[in-house]
This record gives structure tokens, C-alpha cells and sequence, in this order.
């Protein structure tokens, strides 16, 4: 705010892994330098897979603290405020990876304001390594810069890397990182003079990306089982499994939307996924656009001559037409289908679909229910399908659910000049199935409230999480047994886990790690009721969505269907000026970048209700 | 231990902390005309956590009932039942009842005993159970009245003094350290308090989490609100 006016004292970055599970702490503190009352932003951004937990402001001596709500209530709760204008808290999209918190402040003359921001998020392992994204632009250079990461994670750390899109010669050595078998602390703490971009200037080179990519050392068989004050978490992501052949269909929009740059980078694309088939996989590729065209009748193994016939058919691929979705995707089926029941294909393989696409149905079914309702019943639970939506006009949430019936994921990718590299990176992700329906087994009298514990497949570079309460808190060992099918044989392993010694695992840190653990199983469990309340029958959607709400205000999570409430202190005039922070759906993402700004209003103190019961009850308990 | 006087005529609930050296015992209820005697011997935390703030909670509550010659003893760890000369003795990993002339018990497996003496008073016991290898923590209990109106008016203790109500008056609301617990002025025993509005948790319905009770926090262990100071509570033993 008003360059000059406002003076920037500190920016700390604080992250804690345990585990994968990362908390961090954002906070600034800035002065008011000017002889008036000014207004004064905080903007930061926060990787989209995470949950704000928590946010506070300090204003000349007093905390305004945010208070977790139900989303839908918050609203109807000051909608008059809404209409009026009064709305002040604002989340908006801010690249592929990232969304941004910002608020404003009154700030009265020669005042301090803190703000501080915290979020969670469960790290996922992808391509075989978690990142950790901080993304810092705090403008002018600041009194006390830093960015502070501590990694503690039991299984041991295999490698880490440190980097920023803004390290430069001068800047990288200030990287400090010390790693030991199981713990990595990291840090940045440049100078104001080291920030300047040169020695006189205001400018700062402190703009960009700062990231962490680690991985742990994989255990072995049963994978790694922690557990922590009555709740447990299964990593499951054993190293040295042989890749499942797979037998794909691409299913490839070629209708007159593709024109000009996709077209061009779906074809640069799947010109270098051809290339990486092994030779031992099945492909097809069906082009469609109001007319559904195979390459050939049935799939073809990946040999060198296939291959490269594919390739010049590739080539080829030119945009026209409308498109006709249903009978692309349904057409893909039948020749699985066929092939399978014609034994065209090996018996121990993973049968999948991969189908992109840019625009809304048109010709043939455009019913989006029906056509889910139609891949549904022909797939029949049989195989995988994979779904790319490419750029803004298609209705994302239409191919994610449509994936999430049928044992597969949705990937949006961005129409920019990377295109080709996130459809080749999406399909890297799933193109080497490890294991197939891979089941997690723990019993049934030992643990309650699991997350999911069944997964199609296990891909290499990815990892299975599953979490859940222990009944019984003294419980010393938990029977586990993990069950899939591999390629050659099927996976069975089974073992006890036991409850860990943290304060032997890490003997000089205090006792940092709280309820993780907890906090990791809420976390997966929201996000797969979250999951469930957009694909599942009605009544587990409304089940979901209950459940999820209440989990979410239980462990004040801003998730889609919370807020994050704070009452700003009075303007001049006397009136509140509450803000609220809310979570973006992908589709609400999508929505905001097609143009509509998403803009989220707020709300003042809240009292708690409790229902009183008589008679009167007296009595004493744990603080 | 944090203690909540429930008020629902009024809507309203009282809270404060009591806290003093791990082994203490208090005394929470005695009723010299009934011949009721409810003590408690409290425990810290394993060690000092970070914070420094030493935590204290109830793990081991003695419960006699002079006239029907029953005896309670109830820790984290077992319950006792004294009676006749006879000693039965309950674990707190069963689901187990018990029903005598006298006295009624009923164990819930790993979460509650719920005991009514005859014609006296009923109450609940809630076992905390914490993870055993928390590196702070230990298991520990809750005590919370359920029916008090047969006792006698003379009946004491620090829960027992509010057992046939509390006259006070609240006013001056003003801004406190955190919006969100608002400081007022207690008018209460004759006396003026600085309160402040917060919340304790009732661990009843749900004891793993609790439930919010917002109630008027009375500060430095209840000073004003109960007569006399904690200190005038503590007995040596739990008998």
C-alpha cells in the first residue's frame, strides 16, 4: 500500500512437515509510517490442495481472530452486508498451482498490523517425489525475510532438493539445508541489502517460487504404517514392483474448437506418448468429432512398426466438426470389451481409456447425466477412465465425475504454451500401473472412521495414503494386510505395525507433533467425502456433504463448504467491515478464469449456542 | 481441572480452573448430614511441555457414602466398590453393571461409570484416555453431577457449594484481551469480579472432543466465586 507510506518489518515463511503433512504459518507485520490512517493489504498465495486452518490480524494491540463457519449459514448471515457492499475478503485463482488470500486493513497513523495466515495440506507424492511450493512477493525488500522448513519424516529422507525461480548467483548460497537420516531443515533469510535488486534500489529480486521436492526412503512390502495418539496412517508405495502392461485407447477430440495451437499440441503430445509406450502395452487411438473415427478396428501392441504407423496417422489429425463425445468414449469400450473377450489381450493387464477433450458435447447425446449414465454401464466397473480437459469451454466437473465412476482422474490442462508438457506429464502419472485393485486391510475390531482403503491401481511414482482411529488407544501392534494384483503374481503381504517412540525417533525436538496424525486423517477424509458428495448416489451425496461439513468446522478446515470469518475492526463511520475467505472448487476456478470473478462477502461475531438441559448439571473435567 | 456450574434457569453456566501440585487431593462435595464425601487427587502432565504451562487433571476420585456404608474408589487405572466388608472390583475395559440395594453402577467400556446411591445423588465418571505413548499427556477423569437435589442444604465441597444455586449479577460488558471474550464485572458473594466470557468443554455426549459450554470465566482458580480459597479444599487423604 502507498509505497513509502508503509513499512514492510517482516515476512517469515514457516513450514512444518511431519510426515507429509505440512503446516505453514505465513506472517507479515508491517508499520503504518504516514501521519493519516491507510489502508494496508495482505495478499498471499496458497497451494490450492491445501486447507486454511487459521487467520489472525493484530491491529494496535488487539487480534481479530477467523473463526471457521458453515459456508452456506455464513452467507445468509450477512447477506444484507453482501449487497451493500460491505464485503472485503477476496480468493482468487492464481495459476495452475496456487490461490490467493488476500485482505485489506484500516491502519491508523504510526500503527503496527500482523497478519498471519496457516494452512495445511497433505504433500502428494507424484513422479516419486513431494513438493513443497512457497510463493513469495513481498514487493519492496523487508527487515527480516525468511522462509524456515523443517522436514521430519520417520521413514527417512532419500534425497531433498532446494530451489526458486528468483535464486540467483549471489542469492543461492544464503540457501542453508541441513540434512540428517530422518529430519531436513531448511532455510532463506536473505539481508534488505542482499533482497535489493541493486545496491540503491527499492526493487526486490525476492519475487517467485520457492521449492521444496523431497522423497523418503520406500519401505518395503507392507510400506510404512505410523502410529500417533490414537490414530494410524498406511504409506503404501513399495519400491522394485514390476509395471502391469496396460492396454490404452486414446479418445481424441478433433472437433473445430482444436483448431489452430491445440490441435498442434495434442498431436506434439501424443507424437511423444507413442514413444514411451512399452512394448509390451496395447494402444488404440479413436479420433472423433460429430463422427467417431478409429485408427484401426482393435488395439495394437506397441512395437517398433505399430508405433510408428501410429505416428504418421498422428500426423494427420486435423480439426473439424462438432463433437460427439458419447459415442467416442463408448466406441473405445467395445473395442476393449471385444478384444478382451477375442483374448487379443494378455489376461494380467490394466484396460484403460484416456480421453481428451475441449468442448461441451454437441452432436450425438449432449445430456451430460446420460452420457455419464451410458460410460458408466458399458464400462461396468471393468477399467479405467482417464480424463484431459483441455482449456476453459469444457465443463470440467462433467469429465471428474465421470472419471471418479469409472476408477480413474480428470486433469485440467491450461492452454499455454506448455500444453504439450502437462498432457505428457498427466499421462507419465498414469501410464505405469504398479499393482490393480489394491486393497488395505486392518481389522475391523482395531480401527474405525478408515479413509478409503481400496484403489484400482497403484502408479509408479505415486503412493496410496490410508488413514483411521484405533479403538483402543494401548494398542501395541495392528494387524495389516495389503492385497493387489500384480503382473506376473498377485501382491499379498501382511505384518504388524506398532506405535512408534517419537521421542526416541527425534530425542532433541519438543514435542512438535501434536495430533498430525489426526489432523492428516480429518484432511484425507474431507477430501474424500468431498469427492464422494459430487459422484455418489443422492443419498451419499447428502450423507457426504454432512459429514464433510461437520468434519470441516470440527477441525477448522476452509474447505468448499466452510468460511473463514473474521470481524475487521470499526471503520471511521462506525460501520463493520467483516471479510471472509472461502475455498475455490475446481469448477469455480474455472469459472473465475473464463472471466467471472468470484467474489466471496462477509460477516460479524458469531455466537455459539448451546442447548442447555435440565436439570442443572455441575461438574469438573480436563482443561 | 476446569469446573462448570451449569445454571439453566438462567441460561447461563459459571467456570473456573483450580489447579495446584500434582497429587493434591480436594474435596468436591460433603454433606456431614447425609454422610457424603466425593475427594480427588489430581496429576500433571508426564513432563513440563514446551509451553511451560504445568496441566493438572483428576485421575483418582474416593467416593463414601457414610449411611448406606458404601465406599467408591475410582482411578484411570480400575473402580473398587467397598460395601459389607466386600471388595468388587470393575475394569474400565469391560462394559459391566452392577445393581445393589444401595448403590447402582454401570460401566461403559472405556468411557464412562455412571453411579446412583439411593436416595441421595447421582453422578458420572468420564475416563480421558489418551494415547499411551503420548509424550505429555496421560489418561485421566471427569466428574460430573447429574441429580444433587436430594442432598442437604449444608452440603460443601468446590462443586458441592453451587449445589442449590448461586445468586449473581453480571454487568459492564467491555472489550477484553480477544474479541471474541468480552470482559464484564461480576457482582457475586458480596463481592465485584473481573470476568470473562469464554468457553469450556462438556465432554459428556462426545468425549473425545467435548462440546463448547460458553460460560463466565471467574480467574485465579475461582477466587471470589467459591468461598474461602482452593487451599481450604485440599484434605491429605482420599478418605
Amino acid at each position: 500500500a502507498n509505497e513509502g507510506k508503509v513499512e514492510v518489518h517482516s515476512v517469515t515463511v514457516d513450514c512444518k512437515v511431519t510426515s507429509r503433512f505440512a503446516h505453514t504459518v505465513m506472517t507479515s507485520r508491517a508499520l503504518n509510517k504516514a501521519n493519516s490512517s491507510q489502508e494496508i493489504f495482505f495478499e498471499v498465495e496458497l497451494p490450492k490442495t491445501a486447507f486454511i486452518t487459521n487467520f489472525s490480524m493484530e491491529i494496535e494491540g488487539q487480534v481479530y481472530v477467523g473463526e471457521v463457519k458453515e459456508k452456506e449459514k455464513a452467507k445468509k448471515q450477512y447477506e444484507k452486508a453482501v449487497s451493500s457492499g460491505q464485503t472485503a475478503g477476496l480468493v482468487k485463482v492464481s495459476g495452475r498451482k496456487m490461490e490467493k488470500f488476500s485482505v485489506s486493513v484500516n491502519v491508523a497513523a504510526k500503527s503496527n498490523v500482523t497478519f498471519v495466515l496457516t494452512y495445511e495440506e497433505l504433500l502428494q507424492r507424484k513422479l516419486g517425489q513431494y513438493e513443497i511450493l512457497t510463493r513469495v512477493k513481498p514487493k519492496t525488500p523487508v527487515n527480516e525475510f525468511q522462509i524456515v522448513a523443517d522436514i521430519y519424516e520417520p521413514q527417512g529422507i532419500a534425497f531433498i532438493d532446494v530451489h526458486a525461480t528468483f535464486l540467483s548467483n549471489d542469492l543461492l548460497p544464503l540457501v542453508e539445508k541441513t540434512v540428517t537420516e530422518k529430519k531436513a531443515h531448511i532455510s532463506f533469510s536473505p539481508t534488505m541489502e542482499q533482497q535489493r535488486t541493486c545496491p540503491s534500489c527499492d526493487g526486490t529480486l525476492i519475487d517467485g517460487d520457492f521449492i521444496i521436492k523431497y522423497d523418503v526412503n520406500r519401505a518395503k512390502n507392507l510400506g510404512d504404517i505410523q502410529i500417533v495418539n490414537g490414530y494410524f496412517v498406511h504409506f503404501f508405495a513399495p519400491p522394485d514392483l514390476p509395471r502391469v502392461p496396460k492396454n490404452v485407447v486414446f479418445v481424441i477430440d478433433r472437433s473445430g474448437s482444436m483448431s489452430g495451437k491445440k490441435i498442434a499440441q495434442t498431436r506434439e503430445a501424443l507424437l511423444e506418448i507413442l514413444k514411451d509406450l512399452h512394448e509390451e502395452d496395447f494402444f488404440a487411438l479413436i479420433e472423433f468429432d460429430h463422427m467417431v473415427s478409429p485408427w484401426r478396428q482393435s488395439l495394437s501392441k506397441a512395437t517398433k512398426d505399430n508405433v510408428a504407423e501410429a505416428m504418421k496417422h498422428v500426423h494427420k489429425l486435423r480439426d473439424m466438426g462438432a463433437t460427439n463425445i458419447n459415442d467416442a468414449v463408448l466406441r473405445a469400450v467395445s473395442m476393449l470389451v471385444k478384444d478382451r473377450q477375442a483374448k487379443r489381450l494378455p489376461d494380467r493387464s490394466v484396460d484403460m481409456i484416456i480421453l481428451l477433450t475441449d468442448g461441451m458435447p454437441n452432436s450425438g447425446e449432449s445430456n451430460l447425466g446420460k452420457i455419464q449414465e451410458n460410460v458408466q454401464s458399458a464400462i461396468g466397473g471393468n477399467m479405467s477412465l482417464f480424463c484431459l480437459g483441455f482449456g476453459n469451454d469444457v465443463d470440467y466437473s462433467f469429465l471428474d465425475v465421470m472419471s471418479k465412476q469409472n476408477k480413474g482422474l480428470a486433469r485440467r490442462i491450461y492452454e499455454a504454451s506448455d500444453a504439450t508438457m502437462q498432457l505428457q506429464g498427466f499421462y507419465e502419472e498414469v501410464s505405469s500401473p504398479l499393482l490393480s485393485e489394491v486393497d488395505l486391510r486392518y481389522p475391523d475390531n482395531a480401527v474405525e472412521f478408515l479413509t478409503t482403503n481400496h484403489f484400482s491401481q497403484l502408479f509408479n511414482g505415486s503412493e496410496i495414503v490410508v488413514a483411521g482411529r484405533l479403538t483402543d488407544n494401548d494398542l501395541d501392534n495392528l494387524l495389516v494386510e495389503v492385497f493387489g494384483q500384480g503382473f506376473e503374481d498377485d501382491f499379498k503381504v501382511q505384518g504388524q505395525a506398532s506405535a512408534s517412540n517419537w521421542d526416541v525417533i527425534y530425542p532433541d525436538e519438543e514435542y512438535i507433533f501434536g495430533d498430525f496424525t489426526e489432523r492428516l486423517w480429518a484432511y484425507l477424509t474431507i477430501q474424500q467425502l468431498l469427492e464422494k458428495s459430487k459422484s455418489g448416489s443422492p443419498d451419499e451425496k447428502v450423507n457426504a456433504t454432512a459429514k464433510a461439513l461437520e468434519m470441516s468446522l470440527q477441525y477448522s478446515f476452509v474447505t468448499p463448504l466452510t468460511s473463514m470469518v473474521v470481524t475487521k475492526p470499526e471503520t471511521e463511520d462506525g460501520t463493520d467491515s467483516p471479510l471472509i475467505a472461502d475455498k475455490l472448487t475446481e469448477e469455480q476456478r474455472q469459472q473465475a478464469e473464463r472471466g467471472q470473478a468470484h467474489q466471496l462477502a462477509s460477516p460479524a461475531l458469531y455466537t455459539r449456542t448451546h442447548a442447555y438441559q435440565s436439570p442443572p448439571t455441575y461438574f469438573v473435567d480436563g482443561d | 481441572p476446569h469446573f462448570m456450574i451449569e445454571l439453566p434457569d438462567r441460561g447461563d453456566a459459571l467456570c473456573f480452573n483450580i489447579n495446584d501440585k500434582p497429587g493434591t487431593i480436594f474435596t468436591l462435595v460433603r454433606d456431614p448430614e447425609s454422610g457424603i464425601l466425593v475427594n480427588g487427587q489430581i496429576i500433571g502432565d508426564k513432563k513440563i511441555p514446551p509451553d511451560g504451562k504445568i496441566n493438572t487433571y483428576f485421575w483418582r476420585f474416593g467416593i463414601i457414602h457414610q449411611t448406606l456404608g458404601v465406599r467408591l474408589e475410582v482411578s484411570t487405572r480400575e473402580i473398587s466398590v467397598f460395601q459389607d466388608g466386600k471388595r468388587v472390583k470393575l475394569l474400565w475395559s469391560d462394559t459391566a453393571s452392577l445393581k445393589g440395594p444401595n448403590v447402582d453402577l454401570l460401566v461403559t467400556k472405556d468411557r464412562s461409570l455412571t453411579v446412583t446411591l439411593k436416595d441421595s445423588v447421582k453422578f458420572v465418571i468420564l475416563l480421558h484416555k489418551v494415547w499411551e505413548k503420548h509424550p505429555y499427556h496421560r489418561d485421566y477423569l471427569g466428574f460430573y453431577t447429574l441429580d444433587s437435589h436430594l442432598l442437604s442444604p449444608s452440603v460443601h465441597g468446590l462443586l458441592g457449594q453451587f449445589y442449590h444455586g448461586i445468586e449473581y449479577e453480571v454487568t459492564d460488558l467491555r472489550p477484553g484481551e480477544v474479541p471474541e471474550k468480552p470482559d464484564a464485572t461480576m457482582y457475586v458473594k458480596g463481592q465485584e469480579l473481573n470476568v470473562t466470557r469464554g468457553w469450556q468443554r462438556d465432554f459428556r455426549r462426545d468425549v473425545k472432543n467435548g462440546e463448547n459450554v460458553p460460560c463466565w470465566f471467574i480467574h485465579s482458580n475461582g477466587t471470589g466465586l467459591i468461598d474461602g480459597d482452593e487451599t481450604d479444599y485440599i484434605v491429605s487423604g482420599l478418605f
